[in-house]
């Protein structure tokens, strides 16, 4: 929070947006600050009322440069955004960069303006910035996928510690609310037209088996793949995330990068020329740039063609050199020509007939520095790429450290 | 590779004011009260550093500026906000 942690004294807090940007519809932008705060409202007991003229607590306008406070914005880039603590005044209003290209949809030639506005209105509530990294008031803008976007559990934390948690405590997602008309109020409780309550496996923390310990001597993983230069290891909705720049292992959550892709992948491998990493679960794979999930998906695996008995796959991993993907069911494998988008004619071949010393299924692979690493339990085979000859065999946690 | 030197005195700048923005730096040579600390600019590196998780090392390197270089909010982020 801010010095003396200051908050707003009341429950219904009001808004009004004063200006547009050029850059989008002025109903995408009504619709992008109203989801914004429905995020806040969503979790604590305040109540959200737009106002169309006079003075309201938050006041949101776009501006370039000098703009009538100390902190003049500094063109595209750089700043995007500030906003006030909770006071009269200029108390609690949100400022926004008319330098930046503001969009709807998470692109990389523009800055999410939902994202954004739900930031800045996290400090017009009282929110200071964290420093934990995948928090919406961590300070850098980070481009991620906006559909089921969620909270943070430690943005929920700050904002329940200045206003408490909602009168009536949600426990099943909110939905994306639709636009509102003038005057009406964004409601804290949930719309009355929830789908009928099906358990989450994600959504409340105590189902989610807790993170196993980096050196478990046991510790599997149900997919690895490369993602620009780092090591994402899956397991459940659990990442470990190895990076060349730093030197431990983050943990993270896949829901933290991407909060509309369910839990537990079977396989995953990225073709980085195309700065693309796919993700297989059951039947189905998706298309991930960054934080952004392709359009179009998931679609079925046969798409890539796999014949109808193909259910699910074990794992897969992309040869940069030959442009092929190995991909892995049961004791056989595809190959993948990423160039024509076809599978090869010939496959599926024996896995222990190509690939000598590794006469059993694999669980997870990726490939780095020339070598293939294939994971079986709680064992990794690192393999020449060229000769497909085994190397050697380690422990599968061996890249944390242990 | 090694950086270019005017590039250099570029980046210096850049970090002086991104440190003034986020880690109220105050430049010395405009208080009146000199900070018993000369190294007061590694120290709000350091500060900043920690922040974001990087190797606390004082000296301004590469993943420092690739950090301050990154599009943010305009708040500080450390408390003597006003």
């Amino acid at each position: 929070t801010f010095p003396h942690s200051p908050r707003w004294q009341k429950e219904d807090v009001t808004y009004r947006i004063l200006n547009y940007t050029p850059d989008m519809l002025e109903a995408d932008v009504d619709e992008a600050i109203a989801k914004a705060l429905q995020l806040w409202s969503s979790v604590t007991p305040l109540k959200f009322i737009r106002i169309y003229s006079g003075q309201a607590d938050i006041m949101i306008s776009f501006a370039a440069g000098f703009h009538g406070d100390f902190y003049s914005f500094d063109g595209p880039g750089g700043t995007l955004a500030h906003a006030y603590a909770p006071s009269s005044g200029i108390g609690g209003d949100a400022h926004f960069d008319e330098d930046e290209n503001w969009t709807k949809f998470t692109t990389y030639t523009g800055y999410n303006l939902f994202l954004v506005a739900a930031h800045e209105l996290g400090h017009s509530l009282g929110l200071g910035h964290s420093n934990v990294f995948g928090a919406l008031m961590y300070p850098i803008y980070m481009a991620r996928d906006t559909r089921d976007y969620r909270l943070h559990q430690d943005d929920i934390d700050g904002i329940q510690a200045l206003y408490g948690p909602p009168r009536e405590s949600p426990v099943f997602p909110t939905r994306a609310f639709p636009p509102q008309k003038p005057t009406e109020t964004i409601p804290a409780e949930t719309p009355t037209e929830m789908p009928p309550w099906e358990e989450p496996t994600v959504m409340t923390p105590s189902k989610t088996p807790m993170r196993p310990e980096d050196c478990d001597p046991h510790l599997t993983f149900d997919a690895i793949t490369t993602l620009r230069g780092e090591t994402l290891f899956f397991k459940g909705s659990y990442v470990w995330r190895k990076s060349p720049y730093f030197s431990g292992i983050e943990h993270d959550t896949i829901s933290s990068f991407w909060p509309s892709l369910a839990a537990g992948f079977d396989a995953a491998y990225e073709v980085d020329k195309k700065d693309r990493v796919l993700f297989f679960k059951d039947d189905q794979y998706w298309a991930v740039s960054g934080y952004s999930i392709e359009r179009s998906f998931p679609k079925p695996i046969q798409d890539l063609g796999f014949p109808p008995s193909v259910r699910k796959i074990d794992a897969a991993v992309h040869d940069q050199n030959t442009k092929k993907t190995y991909l892995f069911v049961g004791n056989k494998y595809w190959s993948f020509n990423e160039n024509t988008q076809s599978m090869e004619r010939g496959y599926p071949r024996k896995i222990a007939a190509d690939f000598h010393g590794i006469g059993h299924t694999v669980d997870a692979a990726f490939q780095k520095n020339g070598h293939f690493y294939f994971f079986h339990g709680s064992k990794q085979y690192e393999v020449d790429i060229k000769n497909k000859k085994l190397i050697r065999t380690k422990k599968s946690n061996s890249w944390f450290n242990c | 590779f090694p950086v270019v030197p005017e590039k250099e005195k570029e980046d210096m700048e850049f970090a002086k004011k991104y440190l003034e923005n986020f880690y109220d730096f105050k430049e010395e040579k405009h208080s009146l009260f000199r900070s018993k600390n000369p190294n007061h600019m590694s120290d709000k590196i350091r500060e900043m550093q920690s922040f974001f998780g990087l190797e606390v090392t004082g000296e301004l390197n590469h993943k420092t500026l690739d950090m301050m270089k990154q599009p943010r909010c305009g708040i500080p982020d450390i408390r003597s906000y006003s």
